[in-house]
């Protein structure tokens, strides 16, 4: 059974690919075969993973103009169990080339359906915007990881979100659903953490997963290193809380 | 003398909106006539001046369509010398509907060369995409404020944003260029953050204005007051690192 949860919110920093490329990593060390794919020209989530893709090489950007398939172009992580299909700069352009196309909605999903079984999860990570590779990729998609960082204006863009998400799923992707909405950056500090948990928890009741992410510095100093959260330090609160939200989608099915 | 400088980074999250936010509330303060041009849909600038726009009224997206002049949808703010024009999420639709229009990269500065001259100050704040929407603010603007926050993954992203600025000064605005790369969201407590002001400053020595804003809580309480932060916690670090910052802005002349 393979299932592909896209992870995405228009809003930007909010920890979009550090939950991408952290459950990725914990979803492949409980050894299920896991692909992420970076959706991102920005290529936050292959350096994340080490991986950055060089200009002349296949990335993402070639398997969505159709030079290449995507098998052509995933790579191996330093974790078993995970691959990656990075991103490069270039894929900026895949928007304005695409603009124009029949169907260009749809070529993502195209791209995975041909892909031979062989993962159990594939996760894909989004830009800040509700273009055409976040339209994509919530029309390949089974399900939306939403994460929201514990601030004031995180809480602004859902009701946009949530817009778009429902009109993908009436007009290009029936059974998209929502995985979960997840909680990034508690900060224990302030007042207004708790103040932003208590209002999503309010509005998404048992959608919002359990686990809460705490701010912590192990998760902004892994990428430095390209490495995942638990190659880095898998103590911290942040790797810890990452492997129980990996425990709570496994659990989910 | 009117100068229009646009806050732009298409990483997100780095501190666009709080810079554009309470710049604009400090060069008010002291004296300097100032206009907030909202261009992100998400509205979080608008909101964090405590005026969001109602679907039914005029705002940004009216002017970008042709349908009304931006004199006509400049609203006051709860401070003297400032004035907004605020966003709508139905900007998000104007990235679509101008695309085949001819000079659409002009808009913009067409509608604020329309305006009479009695702002000293126009502030534009932008969303985390090289989109439309961004490009028009780069055309129509004089210089560009880059946000860049004290985090691994915001230097990736600036080689990018560079390059844009490249081909839109070659393309489009001749005349644009740097006012300056602000550090934002320093934490004291990590060493990542000075290793990034250190790089930083390397690559684009005097351009870094000299203040770093540092990470401070009411920095991002302020906003769900509806208030800048000179007017929520004029004694924060936070706001007394923004009050330099325009002290340094009109420096520069
Ligand atoms: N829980 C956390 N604690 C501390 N730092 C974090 C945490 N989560 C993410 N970060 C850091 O905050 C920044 C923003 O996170 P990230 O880049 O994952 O967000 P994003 O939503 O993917 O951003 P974008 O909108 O640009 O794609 C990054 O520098 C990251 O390292
Ligand atoms: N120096 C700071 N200290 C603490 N919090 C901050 C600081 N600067 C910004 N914030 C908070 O961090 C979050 C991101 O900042 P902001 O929204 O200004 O970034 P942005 O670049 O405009 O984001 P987007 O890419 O979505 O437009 C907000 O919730 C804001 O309140
Ligand atoms: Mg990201
Ligand atoms: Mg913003």
């Amino acid at each position: 059974m393979k299932k592909i949860i896209t992870v995405a919110n228009q809003k930007g920093g909010v920890g979009k690919t550090t939950t991408a490329v952290n459950l990725a990593a914990y979803l492949a060390l409980l050894g299920y075969k896991t692909l992420l794919l970076d959706m991102d020209p920005q290529g936050n989530a292959s350096s994340g993973l080490g991986c950055r893709a060089q200009a002349d090489s296949d990335t993402l950007y070639e398997v969505l103009l159709g030079k290449c398939v995507l098998s052509g172009v995933i790579r191996k992580s330093n974790l078993p169990n995970l691959d990656l299909v990075p991103a490069h700069n270039k894929l900026i352009g895949a928007e304005i080339e695409l603009v124009g196309q029949k169907g260009r909605e749809y070529i993502l999903k195209t791209a995975i359906g041909k892909l031979d079984d062989k993962y159990d999860y594939i996760l894909i990570d989004c830009p800040p915007s509700l273009g055409l590779l976040t339209v994509n990729s919530l029309t390949a998609t089974d399900t939306v990881l939403v994460p929201i960082q514990c601030e004031y204006y995180a809480l602004e863009g859902i009701t946009q979100l949530l817009n778009t998400i429902r009109l993908i799923k009436k007009a290009l992707n029936p059974s998209l659903h929502l995985e979960g909405v997840l909680l990034t950056m508690y900060d224990v500090r302030t007042s207004l953490s708790q103040a932003v948990v208590n209002e999503v928890r309010r509005y998404f009741q048992e959608k919002v997963f359990s686990v809460i992410i705490p701010r912590n510095v192990a998760l902004s100093e892994a990428p430095s290193f390209g490495k995942p959260v638990p190659l880095y330090d898998a103590s911290s609160k942040g790797a810890i809380a990452y492997s129980q939200l990996a425990e709570e989608v496994i659990a989910r099915g």
